[in-house]
């Protein structure tokens, strides 16, 4: 398996010493290969893996199996602060109402995330309206209303309407008349070549000045995900992740070059398809499944 | 040659190719140049590369190719439907690609009917109906919460009843490794018995691609694989990804959201985004 290997790399290292010129290399190819098996940006895995090396190396380190826990404690270390070491939570205001707005790739999984924060945020108190500026694809409006009714949330939606502008305008304008203080907007997904989609994002986004935009991230994304989520951070002020689908075999290195590329936290986790499958983010269970 | 493998390993790689199918491709590279015959001429450069472009392009060129239009034509002549089953992981482009399939064989005369097996995932039904519509096709649906199996079922004898010559039929999303899920698949093709079985994938998938053809190739079987997004801006690593697990073709690949938008599979153009 992905962890047996590199522990097994690790023990050769700690056996050889530090001097063993052979084993460190063997480390180093180990480490590098457990990452990016776990896809994280081949850049970013380089650079984890030299670091790795520098601190391991010229740190005075205890002998044993005490200087084993310390190697992987740094590779550890070296993950969770690209991820962060605190908990950040998803923005909640309480003097005033709060907007959030979900961007990202098509089928990432915003749709389904909408409601799954919906509940997240109407368990913690708040009046939660849902709108949906998604006119594009065919049932994206009664997907959503069929998992908010779930949980008696309303969404606003208008297929008919070429606008997506003034979709969002009407939703939220319309929510906060009815008193409505948490109104998510979930939008079409698209990617960094469809210029048009990007551009209308930002449109979206200046038009209704939302107090968070989370880009939502396929936990399955591989060696695209560093440049996509880059282009979406370029375009729109993004405030934080969440990655998706981490309940199949990927370990979501992708999300963490995603991250790396937005310089956001990541906020939460999607680990399955019903409305209740949302678990804030820990960066160290996170960076644990990572490494196997 | 070692030394030498070491860096296309990276490429590969680099390319979007998951790293198990690249220490298999550098592994067939290695064997080639072990057998090469070195003629003054070729640098070992050239020599590398015509190795990688050799191993690369027996991967892409499968043995077996599917020709659908003619596929569909045998089964013409034996009065039955060609009843082709869609399936992959979570929001990969099952349905809309086979609204493009749907469109597609319309415009090739061809007449074909959609199963809404999709039972379970919010709006799923309504989301196909709709494109049923837009395409101008039929489409098979029970409820929400009715059995998968049954409603593809229902589709193949109107089809065969009213002489329709294919039957699409859409599956809900599912991992790979949800035994569960896997398990419903698996009822699914024992009760209908798809001519073919087509595994859907995302173009920007990383290395859980190849569990993904793995083990949906091992419980159900792959006839063939549709990539789609192959829009945003990829190398594509993923096709050969997929086709070294399968050793099946791809038999369309997703290039964008419209109707229109599905392509051949070019290997030449996966090739020459791989070789510097
Ligand atoms: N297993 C699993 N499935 C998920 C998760 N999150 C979303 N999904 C599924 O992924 C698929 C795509 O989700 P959507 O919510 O439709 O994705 P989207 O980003 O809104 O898609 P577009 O609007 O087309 O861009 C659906 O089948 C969801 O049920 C998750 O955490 N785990
Ligand atoms: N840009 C682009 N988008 C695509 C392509 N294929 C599918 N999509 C989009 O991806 C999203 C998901 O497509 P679906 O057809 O709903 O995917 P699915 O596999 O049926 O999803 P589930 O049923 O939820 O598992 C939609 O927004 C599609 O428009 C493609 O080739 N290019
Ligand atoms: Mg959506
Ligand atoms: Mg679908």
């Amino acid at each position: 398996t992905l962890g047996s290997k590199l522990h097994k790399a690790i023990s050769n290292f700690i056996s050889g010493g530090v001097a063993d010129k052979e084993a460190i290399k063997q480390l180093k190819n180990e480490m590098l290969r457990a990452l990016l098996e776990s896809d994280v940006d081949f850049e970013i895995a380089n650079k984890v893996v030299s670091e790795v090396e520098k601190k391991s190396l010229e740190k005075e380190l205890p002998d044993g199996l005490s200087r084993k826990k310390s190697v992987i404690s740094i590779i550890h270390d070296e993950l969770v602060a690209i991820l962060g070491k605190k908990h950040y939570p998803i923005t909640i205001n309480h003097d005033k109402p709060t907007i959030i707005m979900l961007i990202g790739i098509q089928g990432s999984g915003k749709t389904t995330t909408t409601a799954k924060i919906a509940k997240y945020i109407k368990k913690r108190g708040k009046k939660v309206a849902v709108v949906t500026a998604d006119n594009w694809r065919p049932g994206a409006y009664e997907q959503l209303q069929q998992l908010c009714s779930q949980i008696d949330v309303p969404v606003y939606g208008d297929p008919e309407n070429k606008r997506t502008v003034k979709i969002a305008q009407t939703g939220i304008k319309k929510f906060l008349n009815e008193k409505y203080n948490y109104i998510i907007l979930d939008t079409a997904g698209r990617h960094k070549e469809e210029k048009d989609l990007l551009n209308e994002m930002n449109d979206l986004y200046s038009k209704i000045k939302p107090d968070e935009v989370i880009l939502v991230i396929d936990g399955n994304l591989g060696q695209t995900a560093y440049k996509q989520a880059k282009a979406f951070a370029e375009k729109t002020p993004v405030g934080s992740i969440i990655v998706t689908k981490l309940d199949g075999s990927a370990k979501g290195g992708g999300a963490l070059s995603a991250a790396a590329a937005a310089k956001v936290p990541i906020k939460f986790i999607g680990n399955g398809e019903t409305i209740d499958d949302l678990e804030e983010f820990n960066p160290t269970s996170f960076v644990g499944r990572l490494l196997g | 040659i070692k030394k030498v493998i070491h860096p296309l390993k990276d490429i590969l790689i680099q390319n979007e190719v998951a790293v198990v199918t690249a220490d298999k491709i550098c592994e067939s590279v290695s064997d080639k140049l072990l057998n090469v015959e070195y003629k003054r001429m070729s640098s070992p450069k050239s020599l590398i590369l015509e190795a990688l472009r050799s191993s690369l392009l027996e991967i892409l060129q499968p043995e077996e190719t599917i020709d659908l239009l003619s596929l569909v034509e045998e089964y013409k002549k034996k009065k039955q439907p060609l009843v082709i089953a869609f399936f992959g992981i979570n929001g990969v482009g099952k349905t809309l690609s086979i609204a493009k399939l749907g469109y597609y064989l319309k415009k090739n005369d061809i007449s074909s009917v959609f199963a809404a097996s999709d039972t379970f995932r919010a709006g799923s039904i309504q989301q196909l109906e709709q494109h049923a519509k837009k395409v101008g096709v039929k489409i098979i649906s029970q409820t929400y919460g009715s059995d998968a199996a049954a409603v593809a079922f229902d589709a193949v004898s109107h089809a065969s009843a009213k002489g329709i010559d294919v039957v699409l039929i859409d599956t809900a999303g599912r991992m790979e490794t949800n035994k569960n899920l896997m398990a419903e698949l698996q009822k699914l093709d024992r009760v209908v018995e798809p001519d073919l079985k087509i595994f859907v994938g995302d173009a920007l998938t990383g290395n859980s691609l190849v569990s993904q053809a793995e083990l949906f190739n091992s419980k159900i079987g792959i006839d063939a694989s549709i990539i789609n997004k192959m829009d945003a801006d990829v190398k594509g690593g993923a096709t050969i990804s997929v086709v070294h697990a399968t050793r099946k073709p791809i038999l369309f690949i997703g290039v964008g959201q419209k109707y229109n938008d599905l392509k051949p599979f070019i290997p030449e153009q996966i090739i020459k985004n791989v070789l510097p």
